[in-house]
């Protein structure tokens, strides 16, 4: 964002995840944003039928997480053929919850007056990343000794071109906090943590040698399962 | 002193890390 835009985790740019032939004329893209703790599905609904649509509603099937609106879908108007809307539709993590697979699965059923439709898309983790997610050092160390080496999975974070500071201002603007630094034969070694909405902690690693652009993540966490979708958070906010 | 000691482990991690 800009100047005076309000800070937040990485945002996607929309995609579409229900195609209007497969939805009787509806089409839905949409996204995941996560803006100082608040959890939004930002949706563009597009009507590209013959006639207006009325009567929305959405809902969520139980996933991993919980996650589930915390409100109802506002579209207050009807929506006119050739219209588009955007609407945010505010997520809580209280839902029922089922592990999915993938893990950061989701369905979701929409209906308006003319018939229900489903579609699924996924959310990146890093919509669970909390505000509070940095590990006191002291208990950092202890958990990182703790927990076994087989759950420590490894991961190349392949063209990236930030040093050590900028990929650490970076991610924690997508709550990936930096507890220590340490240069060691000239590598950089930066040791975060991140905690999600279900206090699950994850503890990684991450090696910045200067002149390459890949970089290697570490990862360890009591729910290995995790580990690569937090990978993919990497990948995503140190490219965008 | 406490916080020496802190700085030391990590220092110790890294380079455990790096030379296993």
């Amino acid at each position: 964002g800009g100047v005076g835009m309000p800070t937040g985790s990485y945002v996607a740019p929309k995609t579409v995840w229900l195609a209007a032939m497969k939805a009787k004329g509806l089409e839905i893209s949409g996204t995941f944003a996560r803006r100082g703790g608040i959890i939004q599905m930002d949706l563009s609904l597009t009507n590209k039928a013959m006639s207006v649509m009325t009567d929305f509603a959405i809902q969520f099937n139980r996933n991993s997480f919980g996650l589930s609106p915390a409100g109802p879908l506002q579209v207050l108007t009807p929506l006119s053929p050739n219209q588009t809307i955007d609407v945010s539709l505010p997520l809580s993590m209280s839902g029922p919850i089922m592990k999915m697979e993938p893990l950061n699965n989701l369905q979701v059923a929409v209906k308006n007056n003319i018939d229900v439709f489903y579609f699924s898309c996924q959310y990146p983790l890093s919509l669970l990343f909390v505000e509070d997610g940095k590990m006191e050092r002291q208990v950092f160390l202890a958990t990182w000794k703790d927990i076994p080496n087989d759950n420590e999975a490894q991961f190349q974070i392949k063209d990236i071109h930030l040093n050590s500071d900028v990929a650490s201002n970076k991610l924690q603007g997508s709550n990936i906090f930096t507890i220590a630094k340490r240069t060691v034969e000239g590598q950089d070694m930066l040791y975060q943590s991140v905690k999600l909405t279900n206090g699950i902690w994850v503890l990684a690693e991450m090696r910045i040698q200067t002149g390459n652009p890949n970089h290697t993540l570490s990862i360890k966490c009591r729910a290995p399962e995790v580990s690569q979708f937090v990978f993919q958070c990497y990948e995503l906010v140190l490219k965008s | 002193e406490m916080d020496d000691g802190l700085e030391e482990a990590f220092s110790r991690l890294a380079e455990s890390r790096t030379n296993p």
